[in-house]
């Protein structure tokens, strides 16, 4: 019986993945070996191919991102909406390219959310625990699903409509261009463990219940639901990856690289908001960044 | 906490779209 329930809480957790994220990792490496039918990416690899693939986002999706300045809360809509093709000099392109991601990030941050919320017993903790797991867990998730997305030449953005080469973001000004190596250094490495989207429900779970978060209240029921996915992830990964050794092992070790990313990373946003003058940063990313390590 | 969190706190607490567990 015990497994049974490890088994139903695994299909739990997979079917709320598939719920709230839209891009899986199934139809992202689809997408990736062109696999996908007609679903081929525009590339994006230098200057001029960067303001058409742009166009290309703004015609199709203004509604869309109307929606996340909406969720963004206030203040954000003048910047945002003037992130358009053509409005500003090639120079501002790392700039633009860069409100572009923190758009994506905050409606990444939704989503994680509402996955979070589907965690059996998560919206039972203390509210403040909950912001706190949220706080530390998403940046660590959102780089982790960057992983099915990224190859060794390139990045699948904007759900899956455009490919950006590695060595375009390379070529940007610093220390724009140091933001996504690190990702693909990971990514290649956490690709070879070969993991499905069932696999990724379970570690992003495991991730977001984290129980040594600085401040948390109550430590104890955030470890107890986390122990009972740990075991439901290591039944998973047994009868999933059958040949695989070690695997739940290899799996919880990227946890600790994951956290040092997300330390290298808000580190680098610090230095933005140094450096850039011009640079605004998203309410709901500021909020999340602010005294976080 | 959730007061210098508001934004993370609306979509804790946004009913709009939870799984039913």
């Amino acid at each position: 019986p015990e497994a049974a329930d490890l088994r139903a809480l695994a299909r739990h957790l997979y079917e709320a993945y598939l719920k709230y994220f839209p891009l899986t990792k199934a139809k992202a490496r689809a997408i990736l070996s062109g696999k996908s039918g007609d679903n081929v990416p525009f590339v994006i690899h230098d200057i001029k191919s960067l303001m058409e693939g742009e166009q290309l986002i703004n015609n199709g999706q203004t509604s869309f991102q109307e929606q996340q300045i909406a969720t963004a809360g206030h203040g954000v809509t003048h910047t945002f909406t003037h992130c358009n093709i053509g409005s500003e000099p090639p120079d501002g392109v790392e700039l633009r390219f860069f409100y572009s991601c923190q758009s994506r990030s905050a409606e990444a941050v939704r989503e994680v959310t509402e996955f979070a919320k589907s965690i059996p017993g998560f919206v039972n903790l203390d509210l403040n625990d909950q912001v706190t797991l949220l706080k530390y867990g998403v940046i660590e998730v959102l780089i982790l699903m960057m992983s099915p997305l990224m190859n060794k030449d390139g990045t699948l953005i904007s759900y899956g409509q455009i490919f950006m080469t590695r060595e375009f973001l390379k070529s940007l000004r610093k220390p724009f261009c140091q933001m996504l190596e690190p990702k693909f250094d990971f990514s290649v490495k956490f690709n070879t463990l070969e993991l499905d989207d069932s696999d990724m429900a379970l570690f992003l779970a495991v991730i977001i219940l984290s129980g040594d978060r600085p401040g948390l209240l109550n430590v104890k029921p955030i470890e107890q639901l986390q122990e009972t996915v740990l075991h439901s992830l290591e039944l998973h990964l047994k009868i999933n990856h059958p040949d695989s050794l070690q695997l739940f092992a290899k799996v919880l070790q990227k946890m600790t690289d994951l956290r040092q990313m997300v330390t290298d990373h808000v580190q680098l946003i610090q230095l933005l908001k140094k450096t850039e003058v011009d640079m605004f940063l998203h309410p709901l990313l500021q909020e999340i960044m602010k005294d976080l390590y | 906490l959730k007061e210098k969190h508001k934004i993370l706190h609306r979509l804790l607490q946004n009913s709009t779209s939870p799984v039913e567990l």
